[in-house]
C-alpha cells in the first residue's frame, strides 16, 4: 500500500460492522439473558455449597466456564474480517495470549453493580461464593476491573470493538506477521474511535479503554501464577480434571 | 501444531452460530 494512508471510512464502517455482528454471534450470553431480575443471586444455601467445595473442585469448575468463554472468544475471532487470513501460528498467538483478556472485557456485560456480582454458574454470584479458590486477592481484582469497567456503560457494539481491539495486539511475543497485526489491530483502533464519536461518548473514554489493557494483562497474569501455585500443590490435577483446551491455553 | 491441537481443531471447523 502506499504508505500508512489511513483506510478509507467505507473499510471501516464495514469492518465495524463486521465485528459487532461476530460479537453478537458469539457473545455467549444476550444482553437480554443477562437481566439481573432474570436470575436469582446466589442464596445463603448455595454459597455455602460453593464455600464447602475442595480447592480442586472449585478450580475445577471455574477452569470449565473459563474454558466455556474461551469457545465462544475463538468462534468470535474466527469471524473478523482479516483474522482467518493471518497465518495459523499468528492466530494461535493471538488466541493463546488474548482469549482470557476477552473473557474479562465480555464479563462486564455480566456485572451488577448493583450488589457486586458476576453470572456464574446460572446465578449472580459475589467474590464470596470464590472464597474456596484460595485466590481472594485476584478475584476482588476481578471484580474491581468488571465493576471499572462496567461503569462506562459500554454498549455492545464498544464492548465487542474493545474487544477485537484486546485480541488482535500485535506486541504479542512469537508473531511471525507482526506487521499485518498491527495494520489490523490499527483499523480497529480507528474503527473503534469512528464508532465512540457517532456514540457520542467523552473525549477521554479511547484513553480510558486503552489504560484498560494493562489492567487485563495484569490480572491474565496474576492467572497464570495462581494456576502454577495450584498446579505445585496438587500435581495431578490440572492434568486429570481440567479441560483439555485450558490445559492448552494455559498449561504451559 | 502438535502443542495447540485443539485450538487448531477449533480455528479448521466452521461452525455455526447455532452450535455455540
Amino acid at each position: 500500500s502506499n504508505g500508512d494512508s489511513s483506510p478509507p471510512d467505507s473499510d471501516l464502517e464495514h469492518l465495524s460492522e463486521n465485528i459487532c455482528k461476530s460479537h453478537l454471534e458469539t457473545c455467549q450470553y444476550l444482553r437480554e439473558e443477562l437481566q439481573p431480575s432474570n436470575w436469582q443471586t446466589v442464596l445463603q444455601t448455595d454459597l455455602d455449597t460453593y464455600q464447602k467445595k475442595s480447592q480442586e473442585d472449585m478450580w475445577q469448575l471455574c477452569a470449565v466456564k473459563v474454558t466455556e468463554a474461551v469457545q465462544y472468544v475463538v468462534e468470535f475471532a474466527k469471524r473478523i474480517d482479516g483474522f482467518m487470513e493471518l497465518c495459523q501460528n499468528d492466530q494461535i498467538v493471538l488466541l493463546k495470549a488474548g482469549s482470557l483478556e476477552v473473557v474479562f472485557v465480555r464479563m462486564c456485560r455480566a456485572y451488577n453493580s448493583q450488589n457486586n456480582t458476576v453470572f456464574f454458574d446460572s446465578k449472580y454470584a459475589g467474590p464470596e461464593v470464590f472464597k474456596a479458590l484460595g485466590c481472594d486477592d485476584l478475584i476482588s481484582s476481578v471484580f474491581e476491573f468488571a465493576k471499572s469497567l462496567s461503569s462506562l456503560q459500554l454498549t455492545e457494539d464498544e464492548n465487542g470493538l474493545f474487544s477485537a481491539y484486546v485480541l488482535m495486539s500485535a506486541d504479542r511475543s512469537w508473531l511471525q506477521e507482526k506487521t499485518r497485526v498491527e495494520k489490523l489491530q490499527q483499523k480497529i483502533k480507528l474503527a473503534m474511535q469512528n464508532l465512540l464519536q457517532k456514540n457520542q461518548r467523552d473525549e477521554g473514554i479511547l484513553t480510558k479503554l486503552v489504560c484498560k489493557v494493562s489492567i487485563i494483562r495484569m490480572l491474565c497474569h496474576r492467572h497464570m501464577e495462581k494456576l502454577s501455585a495450584i498446579r505445585a500443590l496438587y500435581p495431578e490435577m490440572v492434568q486429570t480434571r481440567f479441560p483439555p483446551l485450558y490445559k492448552e491455553l494455559f498449561g504451559s | 501444531k502438535e502443542k495447540h491441537k485443539i485450538l487448531h481443531r477449533l480455528l479448521q471447523n466452521s461452525s455455526s452460530p447455532v452450535d455455540l
